[in-house]
C-alpha cells in the first residue's frame, strides 16, 4: 500500500460518506442520479465477488464491506425513503442502464486478462465503472442546479480515480511485473470523464462563485 | 502471478 492508493481509497470513502450525510442527514437526494447509484451496486457487486474466496487484508475486505454496503444503502433511500424519494429528480434522470451495460459485458467477453468466470465478472465491474458517473453528469447537465454537497461528492469521486493512476504509475516503477493494461485504460478513461466538470468546479472555487455548468 | 496483484486494490 502506497500513500496514493491510500489517498485514493480515502477521497473515495469521502465521497460516499458526503453523500450518505446528504441522504440521511437533509433527507434530500436532489442533483444525485439514481442510475449512476444502481451501477456502482452492480460495479461492486461484480467486482468483489472474492470477497469470501481471497483473502488480502483485514483493510481491503472491509472497505469492500463498506462500499458494498454503503452502494446499496444509497439506492435503499433514493428508491424506498417516503421523504428522500419524493426530492429524486426522475424526470431527468432519464439515463438507460442497458445502454452502459450491454457493450460493458460485450467488451469484458472480448478482452480480458483470463477466460475465468471471476476474472471477466471483474473486468466487466472495471469497464462498467469507467462509463457509470455518465447518468450522474447528464443530470448535472440537465438540471444545472448544483448545490454543494453534491459539487463535493462528485469532486471527491474524480479526485479518487485521479490517485488511483498515481498509485499504478508508482506500482509500475516500485513493482516487478507491474503491468495491467485494462486497469489503467479504464481508469484513465474514467478520470477523463471528469475533466470536463473539474474545470468548472476550479472556475467556481477560484471566482467564490456557486458552481454551474454551461448549457 | 501477475494478474494477482491487480486484485489487491479495490
Amino acid at each position: 500500500m502506497n500513500i496514493f492508493r491510500l489517498a485514493g481509497d480515502m477521497t473515495h470513502l469521502a465521497s460516499v460518506l458526503v453523500l450518505l450525510l446528504k441522504i440521511h442527514t437533509i433527507k434530500s437526494c436532489a442533483g444525485v442520479s439514481l442510475k449512476t447509484q444502481e451501477l456502482y451496486v452492480i460495479v461492486f457487486a461484480t467486482r468483489y465477488l472474492d470477497i469470501f474466496t481471497s483473502f488480502v487484508s483485514i483493510y481491503n475486505s472491509l472497505m469492500k464491506l463498506i462500499f458494498l454496503g454503503s452502494s446499496f444503502s444509497i439506492v435503499w433511500y433514493m428508491r424506498y425513503h417516503k421523504a428522500v424519494h419524493r426530492t429524486y429528480d426522475r424526470e431527468q434522470d432519464t439515463f438507460r442502464h442497458w445502454f452502459l451495460m450491454l457493450p460493458c459485458i460485450l467488451l469484458a467477453l472480448l478482452i480480458h486478462e483470463k477466460f475465468t468466470f471471476f476474472e471477466v465478472m471483474w473486468t466487466f465491474s472495471l469497464y462498467l465503472e469507467a462509463v457509470a458517473i455518465l447518468p450522474q453528469l447528464v443530470l448535472l447537465q440537465r438540471t444545472r442546479n448544483i448545490d454543494n454537497l453534491t459539487g463535493q461528492y462528485i469532486f471527491l469521486l474524480g479526485g479518487y480515480r485521479g490517485f488511483y493512476i498515481l498509485n499504478w504509475i508508482y506500482r509500475y516503477f516500485t513493482e516487478p511485473h507491474y503491468v495491467h493494461w485494462i486497469t489503467w485504460i479504464s481508469g484513465l478513461v474514467q478520470t477523463l470523464l471528469y475533466a470536463d466538470f473539474f474545470y468548472y468546479y476550479f472556475l467556481s472555487w477560484k471566482n467564490n462563485k456557486k458552481l454551474q455548468l454551461p448549457a | 502471478e501477475e494478474s494477482e496483484n491487480a486484485h489487491d486494490e479495490l
